[in-house]
């Protein structure tokens, strides 16, 4: 129960906050119970499930200063159609200061896992959309989480980052987190008619094996209209390209999890 | 002399890193003296260039802690074809380490300006390429820049971010740089036949009127492909739409600054 996903690229622009919404809205219809935290300072993720930032008083920034409880700042996400199995917890751009804030504390890294601890054993699934970069909010995730779910766009400077990241998931696994392992590497806003989509998906099948997923995200434009009504695409068009492959990605998770 | 221009956008994926090699390479086809500075921990604007990031021992990294002059890491780009137009200093991903080394100085936000205000004034044109965030190595370059270029995704996500970025941009004007003026905003991989990207344009014109661009940059694959080749679009495909659009806004450049 409870298996916490890290989405993480410090490229940026690869998919991570569509991938974290559209992935979890489809578990949470597959009736797995699923919580998601944007823990980007730009909100994405809050804003792409239809949450006015203005209204909201406290968010994940205030739960890892320790200000307020993670129960008492929880959101159901369409709960008519998805009936309390997906739920969010918004964030602000307060977390950009958090950077420097957590600097001075003793176990810095360690702020975010100590505030989602006692409630991920409630869900079958907890998703973290992190900032594109490798700092001090990226590495508390990756240190709250049990593996990490690695977007790559189909181009060339997507592919380049990928040694750095790699490099970091190690330094965590070395020094804090000895459990993280990789949930894997998804190929993201594949064009068939594109050359460079097809030299990327090799390459990243060379170096990453049997660590890449088999499902593909196509590029879809209907992916990138959704966040405008607030909607996950399951919820906007569920027959578009963009619905079906986040489908398939949920169920091969599930089948990887140990499925039913 | 010496117009610092830095490109920033905490949106991830926006076409930062594709507008300072592009829009620089034109300006050196023009035969402005032009250097660029990549400050991204992630070095793609040193590779899309070429620069094998492995051979280099000194980066902008070295020069903003005081330990190399900038003059001794300078990189001629294609001297052949642009004849010493295009100058490059490189980045490493030391640089996010940098935004923690930074913090106990006591001027942390003027380290970049302090490094480069001996040599701007024998360019016509510095630019900086940003990380995707506010945090200080993005307000050093806002520190060091007459002015910032901002690239605007024509989605969604990409204009939600705009509110943020400005009041950052103020919050410069009034404490450390009163001098920062907007550039422009530039629309970046337009397609047409989305719906989305004329809202997106029309909504941009609405807000920022006459600091957008007139040029818009096109979605053009061959700009995708050209950072593999380690070329500017202008050396690797000059007949393509993406060469074409980045020479028209270096013409606009010229002329918003009183060129000839
Ligand atoms: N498969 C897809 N097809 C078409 N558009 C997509 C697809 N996936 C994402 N997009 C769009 O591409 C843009 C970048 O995606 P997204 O914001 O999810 O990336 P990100 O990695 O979270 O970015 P950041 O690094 O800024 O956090 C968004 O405008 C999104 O709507
Ligand atoms: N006009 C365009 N048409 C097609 N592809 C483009 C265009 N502009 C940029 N790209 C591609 O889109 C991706 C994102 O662009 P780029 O890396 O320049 O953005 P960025 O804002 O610098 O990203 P980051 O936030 O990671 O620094 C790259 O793979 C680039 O090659
Ligand atoms: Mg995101
Ligand atoms: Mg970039």
């Amino acid at each position: 129960m409870g298996k916490v996903i890290c989405v993480a690229n410090q490229k940026g622009g690869v998919g991570k906050t569509t991938t974290v919404i559209n992935l979890a809205a489809s578990l949470a219809a597959a009736q797995k119970k699923t919580l998601f935290i944007d823990f980007d300072p730009q909100a994405n993720a809050t804003s792409g499930v239809g949450i006015n930032k203005d209204e909201i008083k406290k968010t994940i920034y205030d739960a890892i200063i320790g200000e307020v409880n993670i129960r008492d700042i929880m959101i159901d996400i369409e709960p008519e159609f998805l009936k309390g199995y997906l739920t969010v917890v918004s964030a602000s751009p307060d977390l950009t200061g958090a950077e420097v804030e957590l600097i001075h504390f003793e176990n810095r890294e360690q702020k975010l896992k100590e505030a989602i601890s006692d409630i991920t054993r409630e869900y079958d699934y907890v998703f973290i959309d992190c900032p594109p970069s490798l700092s001090l909010l990226t590495v508390n995730a990756l240190t709250a989480a049990d593996s990490v779910l690695v977007p790559v766009q189909c181009e060339y400077y997507a592919l380049e980052g990928l040694g750095q990241l790699k490099r970091t998931i190690s330094l965590i696994r070395q020094r804090i987190n000895p459990e993280l392992k990789v949930e894997g590497y998804l190929l993201t806003m594949f064009d068939s008619r594109n050359r460079i989509c097809h030299v990327v998906a090799n390459e990243l099948k060379t170096y990453f094996s049997e660590e890449v997923f088999e499902t593909i995200i196509y590029r879809n434009v209907r992916l990138a209209e959704s966040p405008s009504h607030g909607k996950p695409i399951l919820l906007y068009d569920v027959k578009s390209i963009g619905a079906q492959t986040y489908i398939s990605l949920a169920q091969e998770i599930i089948a990887r999890n140990g499925g039913d």
